[in-house]
């Protein structure tokens, strides 16, 4: 019982350093207020954006808050790895900076599994491979308005509705 | 495993029948405010996310069906999925005749029972409780957590 | 006190509609569970986006929600007219039409009261009439970098730091 | 009434003396995440929104003051405000001598009793209670609220 959460954990916790530090330069960890009874423990947040110091992340921004979760997120993805990804508006604190960070790391994630995510951030959506658009009509029916999709040799394809 | 594509006939904002291709890589889906985006990733959840109701933002089973006038009695989404050279069409419909509403799995065509649905979905490995599923709004909920709910959060995945 | 009550409800409810019609072209309003007994009711909001039901906001998008409660903090400031307004990302949820109305109605609002907003989004920050650029010097001092300040002759004049 | 300007002293992420001049019209502040943006917004609530501490996103007064090694004693910011013809500067410091911290106001730089500033600051007729400031979350807590906190919210302005 103690063991499996302890070794969860520290897994998450390693892999949430790592994200953390691929995204912003940064350190983050998780603090385990007891690790000889974690069961009953309260975990904290703590982040140290470069050039500041390690705080617990309320007293960080909004952007930086959502940052750190976000990286917090992708390492529980990374412990139990699945072959499809959905991520909704996961990028809607960030500026174009931290935005760009995100699309690049899931763009790369996208190598391993399906990557599926709602963005309304270009800085996001420059790295998508391939991009879906939707529209309602005007009486609340959702109309899909336009794909490319990116074939085998890189080249983008513009088509209206489904793809041949 | 990937998604090939999910078909979706009055489901939500989505009337009539719509298909939506997807590919292998990085999808982004763009689109105005209201305009459907989210009911995407709940028409995915809608078939996959058997165990759990509460993530797909409706208080009744009948709210998934597209409304309209005169009220329509089903909804139904198919994902078509492919794992290696084997293809698989899973879909679940909400029937609602009046006085009580059913929802139904059929597995290529075919009524499926519900265990089995869940074996198989299990056999894709999709850890929803692991957040492969972020939905908006998950990245507040999280930040807003006390210390003990995030430690009851990690215990849920050990 | 329950007239008071209701008359500042009436009041409220009635800018909203105004406001929420002003931004988005569609109906809301708010609902009380009982005018009899007003001050153990409860209160809902209902939007209707363009082309759609009435319903409540509950399910509705994630933006389209954000424009209703926007819509009603806006009834509220109405409610009682303050000098100074100060708005920090309240345009995070929204796409970039819906972002346009909102700092329209700002920069008309600020015709009549000093309104100071924080925004990432371009769709905004086009209609200010001063800009306040921030950022930090890498060890966690904020430094202000830049001031556009619309002349009286409408001139944008380009300033680094203090304004002479 | 309008600020004309915010004279920072080692409040937040201003460390040293940082001035920022405002004008009446629409300003928009931008920059990166964490650059300091809300800060802005917290130094006008520290002196005009004496009547909570919750709003300025702090646990202790203490960390107020700019965070610097060896610690800082003191953050102060100060408001010049003018109204038609007339031209106030009011300001607040905190002061932290180790076993206490205190916060002080001071009028057109003379200090200044508690309730003199409150009945100042009521006469600029800035409403805090019906969100005149609407700080970074307020909409996700309203959307979050249900309808008797809804209620509430209104009772409180009435
Ligand atoms: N059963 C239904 N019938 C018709 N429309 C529905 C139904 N259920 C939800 N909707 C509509 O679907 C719309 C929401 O779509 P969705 O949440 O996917 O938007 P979105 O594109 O994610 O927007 P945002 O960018 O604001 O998050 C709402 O306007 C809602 O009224
Ligand atoms: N006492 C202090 N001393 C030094 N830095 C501080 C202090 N208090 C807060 N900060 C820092 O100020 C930064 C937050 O600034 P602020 O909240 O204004 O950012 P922001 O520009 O609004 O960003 P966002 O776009 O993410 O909302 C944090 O990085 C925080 O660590
Ligand atoms: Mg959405
Ligand atoms: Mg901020």
């Amino acid at each position: 019982e103690k063991k499996t959460f302890l070794d969860l954990f520290d897994g998450i916790n390693k892999n949430f350093k790592e994200i953390y530090y691929r995204l912003t330069g940064g350190e983050a960890t998780l603090e385990i207020t007891s690790r000889d009874d974690p069961l009953n423990s309260e975990i904290y947040i703590k982040a140290m954006p470069k050039g500041k110091y390690m705080i617990k992340i309320d007293a960080l921004s909004g952007g930086e808050k959502s940052v750190a979760v976000l990286a917090l997120i992708l390492a529980f993805q990374n412990e139990k790895p699945s072959p499809v990804y959905y991520l909704d508006e996961v990028d809607m604190f960030l500026d174009g900076y931290n935005a760009e960070q995100v699309g690049k790391l899931f763009r790369e994630n996208s190598k391993k599994a399906q990557v599926i995510m709602v963005s309304l951030k270009k800085a996001v959506s420059k790295f998508a491979t391939n991009i879906i658009g939707v529209t309602t009509d005007g009486h609340g029916n959702t109309k899909i308005v336009e794909k490319y999709m990116e074939e085998d040799d890189g080249e983008k394809r513009d088509s209206q509705g489904d793809n041949k | 495993m990937i998604i090939e594509s999910i078909e979706m006939e009055n489901f939500k904002s989505y009337g009539k029948k719509v298909t939506v291709r997807l590919k292998d890589g990085f999808t982004v889906i763009i689109g105005p405010n209201g305009s459907g985006k989210s009911n995407l990733g709940d028409a995915m959840l809608f078939v996959l996310g058997a165990k759990s109701n509460k993530a797909i933002r409706v208080d009744r089973a009948a709210d998934f069906i597209h409304k309209s006038d005169p009220p329509l009695k089903r909804c139904s989404v198919t994902l078509t999925i492919s794992e290696g050279d084997k293809k698989y069409t899973l879909s679940r419909e909400i029937v609602n005749n009046g006085n009580e509403i059913k929802s139904n799995y059929y597995l290529n065509g075919k009524r499926a029972r519900y265990l089995d649905v869940l074996k198989l979905i299990d056999s894709f490995h999709i850890y929803l409780d692991s957040y492969s599923f972020v939905l908006q709004g998950d990245i507040n909920n999280i930040i807003k957590m006390s210390g003990a709910e995030r430690r009851k959060l990690i215990e849920s995945m050990a």
